[in-house]
């Protein structure tokens, strides 16, 4: 795969980097890149902060959890080129960007996303090996210090969910862990993108009951969803994860919201199956420009409704 | 390490109507290379659930004759997956 970096376009993990490096070159007043940590074979894990001021309200975003979730490090790209591209053009943009901070992790799983274009497309996990297994990989989203025992989620090294042989055992688990507790009295809202089918996602993941704030919580969704679909009528459901969709251990969302973060959404992007993981470039901008709409609601919401 | 490749690996979605067909498919997944799409994992597999499993070209013809068996309601989303694969860079180079 030749060329440059396109936002309409899948980009391997080299163009990631180079890209991340143009943004902070073409934007270093609204731009800056941390490294958080490395991966298992040291890949860096970088974070983009968009915005200016250390002491503001911030939402941390994650993209690529998944290694075969690609539309969702598209959309990571996408939110940080939109934000500074329109910032000074566009009104809401300006006044969120004049007033929080946004914490962007491009890529979460980099190990497993480099496989998923170098060796095998349907790769999801991390790339860790496993003790006492041929078998290689940990699934990041069961892998967060959160209902661990609970309901345990699966101990076979061989199978797509296996959660790690301990809480936050993986490198890049605990990396986003460790910069979350460091940021936390900043961190307002949690937002992990995800793909396929089509759905605003909010805890719990780990128990059927409900949060304490739950109401808002699903207001936010809701209004979210409407907002998705004012664009291209794409059509998202919504609601807390174990009840939407199945009970899960582990994962990032619940774990950022016993924290103490209280907005707290995972968004799996298109589509419904079609393509499933294989959603066409030509449907990335489309996806990225009705996502951006919802992102930007709940960040306004945040803005005005956590102290 | 060789590049894993797809061709004709197919996407299967099924509804299993209720809790006895659910479990056809986690026994589908006990003797079968089954990589579930959605839900994540067979053992969140239920009753009135969309099914999405890849599965190889040659454990296809099987697994479809138990689904047709239990007269459950299928379809192939993805003939051809490794031709997906392809299709999906649609967009030219700027």
């Amino acid at each position: 795969i030749s060329g440059r970096h396109s936002y309409a376009k899948y980009n391997n993990w080299d163009k990631i980097v180079a890209w991340t490096e143009k943004m902070v070159n073409k934007c270093p007043e609204m731009v800056s890149r941390i490294k958080i940590g490395s991966t298992v074979e040291d890949n860096p894990l970088y974070v983009l902060k968009i915005g200016k001021d250390e002491r503001r309200k911030a939402i941390f975003m994650d993209c690529g959890i998944h290694a075969r979730e690609w539309i969702s490090p598209a959309f990571c790209q996408w939110f940080v080129y939109q934000a500074t591209k329109s910032y000074g053009k566009n009104k809401i943009m300006t006044k969120l960007l004049d007033r929080m901070n946004f914490y962007v992790l491009p890529v979460f799983n980099v190990d497993g996303y480099i496989w998923s274009w170098t060796q095998n497309r349907m790769w999801r996990k991390n790339r860790s090996k496993n003790k006492n297994s041929s078998c290689i990989g940990t699934d990041l989203n069961r892998n967060f210090d959160v209902s661990w025992n609970s309901s345990p989620g699966t101990n076979n090294p061989c199978s797509d969910i296996y959660r790690g042989p301990a809480p936050e055992s993986e490198k890049e688990t605990k990396a986003v862990t460790d910069f979350i507790r460091r940021h936390l009295k900043s961190i307002k809202a949690y937002i992990t993108f995800h793909s396929y089918s089509q759905m605003l996602l909010f805890p719990y993941g780990y128990t059927t009951k409900l949060p304490p704030n739950y109401e808002d919580l699903n207001k936010v969704a809701k209004i979210g969803t409407d907002v998705i679909s004012t664009r291209y009528e794409t059509r998202y459901i919504y609601g807390p994860i174990a009840s939407k969709i199945y009970p899960t251990t582990g994962s990032s969302l619940d774990w950022a919201y016993d924290l103490g973060i209280k907005h707290t959404f995972a968004f799996e992007l298109r589509d419904k199956g079609k393509f499933g993981f294989l959603l066409p470039e030509s449907l990335i901008k489309p996806t990225c420009k009705e996502t951006m709409l919802a992102v930007k609601f709940i960040a306004k919401y945040i803005l005005k409704h956590t102290s | 390490v060789v590049p894993v490749f797809f061709d004709r690996d197919k996407v299967f979605r099924v509804k299993p109507q209720d809790e006895k067909q659910a479990n056809i498919i986690k026994d589908l997944a006990k003797t079968n290379e089954l990589d579930f799409w959605y839900p994540d994992a067979t053992h969140h597999v239920a009753a009135n659930m969309t099914v999405d499993f890849r599965i190889s070209e040659k454990e296809s013809k099987s697994v479809q004759s138990v689904l047709d068996q239990n007269k459950m309601h299928y379809e192939i989303l993805i003939h051809d997956l490794q031709e997906e694969i392809e299709k999906q860079f649609d967009v030219e180079e700027d």
